[in-house]
């Protein structure tokens, strides 16, 4: 995150680190369910395998193991059928856990929008993760604040922008996700203390570079029902 | 290969699994990587000289993305062919020997285009020093330089009139970036392949026409995509199956779609209504016997709903409803656990109570973060 700030323990409890052996931490995922993950379905490019990957919840500082840690393995990973690398499209997916988490303070789930609920323009909204902080990678998790942009004028920075997709940050970049955040939680505050997941990390200009622009982010909204639909079919239909 | 039988150097040989191939295999492999697919070669061997060891790793490097970007700017004419040399090396099959490109490829390349990434902040990839290439002039090692039939552009690309290369993405994106505006020319659909969505201007890929997946305005590449007989139903793939094994709890749709909202309950305290199970293509009510609070945590779990549910047993309205408008529960039915709710049932059963199940449930509690803690300054 660029421009962000060191987050306080337990601040986004449904913040998890997606790992790989030997590499470690790979990219951001947020937990939506008790066994149930979302992160971005390019994170898989190259390791589409479910055994090399682990998930970890309630950390802080990634170098520091913290009282609160759960590790989970991946029982299965279910990349959106139509993810498309060219202009990463549908870059979303969902990984089932191989048990369920234990809720606790610092692990929660955070909620997922109702059906055709959207995020309005000019509201402002956080992301988190252990990506870039444009001069090196932080071992404590970053917040950053960012504003939600239109489409239409995302569009007069990036070409390939689609309805499956939601900007945010700033004209100037300087509050921005950048390379390792991607998968990670785009969350606005809704009723009094409540937080909604709207955007995972996807992709953006170059983030440690002059390069201008926004962020963009995979539009949750617009796979609500695709994501009920492959937890009920994962849950109770194959078996 | 997977076999451990190819060891080392022979494990990318694609016939490493007949015997005399374990050693002296070929170590040329078919170029993969869709931008580098024009090239003068066809096969490549890894590592490259950018340290990937794999054409996966290369595909879904950091270069595989910046040099077709650099190669929009037009800063030199063979960026993309050294881009490939050096991405996906050539492969000499008769030496299974790897060529490198000459060193005079390389500087040209680097004294052209390294001062373009500097303006957005970035630099040359590290691992391209020219120094290691071999110099044509003066080494007898063999090495590529670039003819007069080596494509410029690379199949990612789009060539416009006047030469210059800009990624396919942006061809008809309303926006010229050509000098010459040939990349906004011809641009309805089908001049280049696509299908118009009816309404309004957008091109689909035929691939997208009833995919299931809605593309065109109100979904109409959607419509009229199977010819499903008087007793079957259509699936979201628009696959055929029929009525009566709709919502039985086994998939028979390919994407299960057979098997998708079949039990409603309401989800919110204002409307209290009864559950119902929607199997071939009919509307059945829920009979109360034998009823227990789990199978409510079961029907409202199976909906995504796994909050704190209220289950009502109502009496028959005789006047409403048909004794074969209910269901009942199967016996034994505990022993179907992790099974979909609706398979527990079965049609055709008298119902002693003469009443039926309605439920409210709700979503379960998320999206809060524990209070901050109080600690005392």
């Amino acid at each position: 995150i660029l421009g962000g700030r060191t987050s306080r323990p337990g601040r986004w409890p449904w913040q998890c680190s997606l790992q790989s052996d030997p590499s470690g931490h790979i990219c951001g995922c947020v937990l939506i369910g008790k066994k149930w993950v979302l992160t971005v379905a390019h994170c898989f490019e190259g390791r589409e395998n479910a055994a090399v990957w682990k998930v970890v919840f309630g950390i802080n500082n990634l170098d520091h193991p913290s009282d609160f840690m759960q590790t989970r393995l991946v029982k299965t990973i279910i990349l959106h059928p139509r993810y498309n690398r060219a202009v990463v499209d549908y870059d979303i997916s969902i990984v089932e856990l191989n048990e369920n988490i234990e809720e606790t303070s610092y692990v929660r789930p955070v909620c997922l929008p109702s059906k055709g609920q959207l995020v309005e323009p000019d509201t402002y909204c956080y992301i988190t993760g252990w990506g870039h902080m444009g001069n090196k990678m932080p071992f404590k998790l970053q917040e950053g604040e960012v504003r939600i942009i239109s489409l239409e004028h995302c569009r007069t920075y990036f070409d390939t922008i689609t309805s499956r997709m939601l900007c945010a940050g700033y004209e100037s970049g300087t509050v921005d996700s950048c390379m390792g955040d991607s998968g990670g939680p785009l969350v606005c505050e809704q009723s009094k203390g409540q937080w909604t997941l709207y955007g995972l990390t996807s992709w953006g200009s170059v983030c440690f570079s002059k390069v201008l622009g926004p962020g963009v982010y995979s539009n949750v909204s617009h796979f609500v029902d695709w994501i009920e639909r492959q937890i009920y079919i994962h849950s109770f239909l194959i078996n | 290969c997977v076999l451990p039988a190819c060891p080392g150097p022979c494990a990318n040989d694609p016939n490493c699994e007949i015997p005399q191939n374990k050693t002296n295999c070929s170590q040329c492999e078919p170029i993969t990587l869709e931008l580098c697919m024009n090239l003068p070669y066809n096969y490549t061997h890894f590592p490259n000289y950018l340290g990937h060891r794999t054409q996966k790793e290369a595909s879904i490097s950091w270069e595989s993305s910046l040099f077709p970007a650099l190669v929009q700017t037009n800063c030199y004419k063979y960026l993309m062919y050294f881009a490939c040399t050096i991405l996906v090396p050539k492969c000499e099959l008769e030496t299974n020997q790897r060529i490198p490109p000459c060193r005079s490829l390389c500087e040209h390349s680097k004294e052209r285009c390294e001062s373009v990434l500097g303006i957005v902040g970035l630099q040359w990839p590290e691992d391209t020093e020219c120094s290691q290439f071999p110099d044509e002039k003066s080494d007898n090692q063999t090495c590529l330089m670039p003819d007069q039939y080596v494509e410029e552009c690379s199949p990612s690309h789009f060539k416009c009139l006047s030469g210059r290369c800009i990624l396919a993405s942006r061809r008809c994106d309303g926006e010229a970036d050509c000098e010459d505006d040939s990349d906004e020319a011809n641009c309805d659909c089908t001049e280049r392949g696509l299908w118009q969505c009816p309404g309004n201007k957008m091109c689909i890929k035929h691939s997208m026409i009833c995919d299931g997946f809605p593309d065109c305005i109100d979904e109409l590449e959607e419509k009229n995509c199977s010819s499903c007989t008087q007793d079957e139903l259509e699936c979201a793939n628009h696959e055929c199956v029929s009525g009566d094994r709709w919502c039985d709890g086994r998939v028979d749709c390919t994407d299960s779609s057979d098997e998708w909202n079949c039990v409603t309950a309401s989800n919110n305290i204002s409307s209290l209504m009864s559950l119902v199970i929607h199997r071939a293509a009919s509307d059945y009510q829920v009979c109360a016997d034998e009823w227990e609070e789990d199978l409510s945590q079961w029907v409202c779990r199976q909906m995504g709903l796994g909050g704190p549910s209220m289950t009502v047993v109502t009496p028959i309205n005789s006047q409403h409803s048909e004794p074969n408008d209910l269901l009942h529960l199967k016996p034994k039915w505990r022993m179907h656990n992790g099974s979909a709710f609706h398979e527990l049932l079965l049609p055709g059963h008298s119902c002693e109570s003469k009443s039926k199940i309605s439920l409210l449930c709700t979503k379960e509690d998320c999206g809060r973060r524990p209070a901050a803690r109080m600690s005392k300054r």
